[in-house]
């Protein structure tokens, strides 16, 4: 059985939200290592892939591997129910029908529980080769978010070129074009707001706006976000949670005839 | 022109 018990309720509930718009229905698997997902969008254009470890965790016991096959709109429906604050625990028998997630106030006596059915959902999984990226580029993850709605707001597309002058994001447009050029920065006061930039070799790649626009709804999760690029390979876009756990969203380039 | 890839291009499935 797997019973899972996360200090706030607010990084499920984050988690949800961020890929809520990509992905519909998913399979949450959970084994002794913690609890993962990997899902593509019906347009199989971008994959979203995420770990929360058992350290994240406390307790976490799950004894064998249990797929939970969850319709997100459900899932975010219950989770609503969860204050931010909420310690929430996750439990489902070996071969469960339901999901049962119980939210306890730290600060008073309340204790909510509800059950989600589950769903079957036959998921493919893809392998997702390990890969020495090209770039790798590290920023405030607030400031990845500006620079995609700015741009999304003249074009669908985007072009991110990174050479050792710094990564540029660049966009065309009916009405004009625009572009962000960031270089490698060190913030005395705040290491938050640094840009840290690593160029193997010179990368440009063309993406939809749209999807990157998705992506950083995982922005509340971390002030950090690491792009890494590689010429002709989808863009990863990776969120760290705690306790070395991630979201990552795997986005397919668009690219010339 | 540039068109959008499929991921599935790129990852296969296991």
């Amino acid at each position: 059985m797997l019973e899972a018990r996360l200090e706030q309720a607010n990084l499920l509930k984050k988690v949800v939200d961020s890929i809520t718009n990509l992905v519909q229905d998913c399979n949450f698997d959970c084994n002794d290592s913690g609890i993962a997902l990997q899902a593509m969008d019906n347009s199989h254009v971008a994959l979203v892939a995420m770990m929360l470890r058992s350290d994240a965790f406390s307790p976490f016991r799950c004894d064998r591997n249990i797929a939970l096959g969850i319709n997100l709109t459900s899932l975010t429906k219950v989770l609503r129910c969860a204050q931010n604050e909420d310690i929430l625990t996750l439990k489902a028998e070996d071969a469960p029908d339901v999901v049962n997630l119980v939210f306890e106030s730290a600060e008073s006596d309340r204790l909510s529980e509800y059950d989600i059915k589950l769903m079957d959902i036959d998921q493919e999984h893809l392998g997702i080769p390990d890969t020495e990226y090209a770039a790798s580029i590290t920023m405030p993850s607030a400031e990845f978010q500006r620079i995609t709605r700015d741009l999304l707001a003249l074009s669908e597309s985007v072009s991110i070129e990174c050479t050792k002058e710094g990564v540029k994001f660049s966009c065309q447009g009916d009405i004009g074009s625009g572009s962000v050029t960031l270089r490698s920065h060190t913030n005395v006061d705040n290491e938050d707001r640094n840009v840290s930039i690593d160029l193997s070799e010179p990368v440009s790649l063309m993406f939809s706006l749209k999807y990157l626009s998705n992506f950083c709804k995982a922005s509340g999760l971390s002030s950090r976000v690491k792009l890494s690029l590689s010429n002709e390979v989808p863009l990863l876009v990776e969120y760290a949670l705690p306790s070395n756990s991630f979201l990552r969203f795997y986005l397919a380039p668009k690219i010339g005839d | 022109k540039t068109q959008q890839r499929s991921i599935l291009g790129f990852f296969a499935k296991k």
